[in-house]
């Protein structure tokens, strides 16, 4: 673990009561390592070490602590602050029907994720809709249905020959004549540089106006996870990122290449398949997770 | 990577973040990075295409096991797709049956998935999109009985080519490692040899975690070959190279897009080149 890989690099530095330049740099090399292999994205890295490195400089080694476990403290208090703080729950404080919009890459797990939302949601006592709109995939509307039934939560009944946009206004023109408090838009995975389906997420963000659009996003995405957080962000303004398969054995990196590059929440994880599956982040969870 | 510049520092920082960012890995990355290092200290490398030819063959080598013409010699030759959840299994199964189809082999699809909502219906919108046969049964059903059924129907109608996917699962849930260890030993009971190709699939999106993937997947029940998807986003999938590197297999095939035509055999020395692009 990178602790034990600092015990080695500092017992080499006995007796030092500061952390200086010299001690450190073998440190941040280590640092930046473990980062990398954790899948952070390069550039990320480089800031974040970079970071480290002003806060660790000339930093007192409290009497409590051994360099090492200063530098570690140091490391984790950096990863954990970048990571969000703490919890950041959905925004649902507006006129009902409050609309939520599910993007992202293919397989990411956007349709899963809607139904784990809107159990969650109906948990809390809320009137959860959901509206299938990916017309692309074959039996997309058909999973969504039948999640929909899983967890008795009413799904607006698209169908693959109509239009997202269109379907999406009809379906919040329903949710308010039928009183449900909470849209969720499950879209169909696409790649942030398909010129042509972006613009389809900004003609459905026109039409219906969400007050929440979460990037839902694999933890074992790789480097490429600052340029998909990065387009769907600047495309959309998102307000949030659901980050799922966490019940795996990534390292998730891209979770802190998400978070550096947007400025943007994780707001939720996903653990696993079944539909009770959603937990909120955990920002410290995440930071040790990534440091190994 | 091109043209006249000079081999400075500033050249070997933007390689070094090219191979990592390709997300070749660390260990492999630097790799590379120490050997281009040596041969410039050298003079053995002169300018930019020189190193750029040098790093192409170096990744070639590795990646050239990896192109092997798909011998099949079996009938019915019996394929079972496997991998983590999301990854293209279902869409890469309708591409494939369809290019089996057209060189005139009789296909059957088994449905075996009957965990994932819509998953059995999923395949068969490619199943009648490839002009093929599918074996399923209702959900929920063992998928290990769908996995019989369908290659005794095969069997049953001389087909040449069986396909059967699985639910997408995480290499670290053991019950269900284990239930793709009796999915493969039924086969093999239906049909000695059977399954005669483990086809890992891989999202070219997904970083290091890749090879702990194929080692788990390989050390459950044997891979045999490779799929690399999603190579139509902007990720350039560098972890083929350790994942090739650790299970000396073939990446069949590679898809680039969700249609049925996109699935393109794959080449060492376009798949090198693009990730210098
Ligand atoms: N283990 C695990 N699997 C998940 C999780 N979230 C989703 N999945 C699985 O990932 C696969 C893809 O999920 P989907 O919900 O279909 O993904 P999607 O983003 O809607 O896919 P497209 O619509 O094709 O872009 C399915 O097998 C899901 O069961 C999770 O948190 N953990
Ligand atoms: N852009 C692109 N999308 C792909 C490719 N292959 C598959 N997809 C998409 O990825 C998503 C998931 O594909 P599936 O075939 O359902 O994946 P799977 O591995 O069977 O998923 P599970 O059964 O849920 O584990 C779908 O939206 C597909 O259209 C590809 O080569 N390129
Ligand atoms: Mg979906
Ligand atoms: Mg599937």
């Amino acid at each position: 673990s990178l602790s034990d890989k600092l015990d080695v690099t500092f017992k080499k530095l006995r007796g030092q009561g500061r952390l200086t330049e010299d001690n450190i740099k073998e440190a941040l090399r280590e640092v930046r390592m473990t980062l990398l292999e954790a899948d952070v994205n390069f550039l990320v890295v480089k800031q974040f070490v970079k970071a480290v490195r002003e806060r660790a400089m000339g930093s007192e080694v409290l009497q409590s602590l051994t360099p090492a476990q200063q530098f570690i403290k140091i490391v984790n208090e950096e990863l954990t602050s970048l990571m969000g703080g703490s919890a950041v729950d959905l925004e649902l404080n507006s006129a009902p029907p409050v609309v939520i919009l599910m993007v992202g890459l293919q397989g990411s797990g956007k349709t899963t994720s809607s139904g784990k939302l809107a159990l969650s949601l109906k948990k809390k006592k809320r009137r959860p809709f959901l509206v299938p709109v990916d017309v692309y995939r074959p039996a997309a509307i058909d999973q969504l249905q039948s999640l929909g039934r899983q967890i008795d939560v009413p799904v607006f009944p698209s169908t693959d020959s109509q239009d997202p946009v269109k379907i999406s206004r009809k379906a919040v023109e329903t949710a308010r004549q039928q009183g449900y408090d909470t849209v969720i838009i499950d879209t169909a995975g696409r790649l942030q540089i398909d010129e042509k389906l972006m613009a389809e997420l900004e003609k459905i963000k026109a039409a219906v106006k969400p007050r929440e659009i979460l990037l839902v996003a694999d933890a074992m995405t790789g480097q490429e996870a600052v340029n998909i957080a990065k387009t769907f962000n600047d495309t959309l303004d998102i307000t949030g990122v659901v980050l799922t398969k966490l019940d795996g054995d990534a390292r998730g990196g891209a979770a802190l290449s998400i978070k550096a590059v947007t400025g943007k929440p994780i707001k939720f994880v996903g653990e696993g398949e079944k539909l009770s599956a959603l937990d909120v982040f955990h920002p410290d969870r995440m930071a040790s997770r990534i440091l190994g | 990577l091109y043209g006249d510049k000079e081999i400075d520092e500033e050249f070997l920082e933007e390689l070094e973040e090219i191979l990592l960012t390709s997300d070749l890995g660390v260990k492999t990355s630097y790799r590379l990075f120490a050997e281009v290092e040596e041969k410039v200290s050298h003079k053995e490398l002169e300018n930019p295409a020189h190193l750029r030819r040098f790093l192409q063959q170096e990744i070639g080598t590795i990646l050239k096991q990896a192109e092997a013409p798909w011998e099949i010699r079996e009938k019915p030759y019996v394929i079972m797709t496997i991998g983590v959840n999301g990854v293209g299994k279902t869409t890469t199964i309708g591409k494939l049956a369809s290019i089996f189809a057209k060189q005139k082999k009789k296909v059957v699809l088994g449905a075996a998935d009957t965990f994932r909502a819509a998953a059995v219906e999923q395949l068969t919108v490619w199943a009648e999109r490839a002009k093929v046969p599918i074996i399923k049964q209702s959900m929920g059903a063992d998928p290990a009985a769908v996995a019989f059924d369908t290659l005794q129907s095969a069997i049953k109608r001389e087909a040449d080519i069986v396909i059967i996917d699985t639910a997408g699962r995480l290499h670290t849930k053991v019950n269900l490692m284990d239930e793709l260890k009796k999915i493969r030993r039924v086969l093999d009971k239906a049909l000695p040899g059977a399954p005669h190709e483990v086809l890992l699939v891989l999202d070219a999106n997904t970083g290091q975690n890749a090879i702990t993937q194929a080692q788990m997947f390989n050390e459950a029940i044997g891979v045999t070959g490779l799929v690399m998807t999603k190579l139509d986003g902007t990720a350039k999938g560098g972890v083929i190279v350790g994942v090739c590197d650790e299970l000396k297999v073939p990446v069949r095939y590679i898809g680039i897009g969700e249609s049925l035509r996109d699935l393109r055999p794959f080449d060492a020395s376009d798949f090198v080149d693009a990730l210098f692009d």
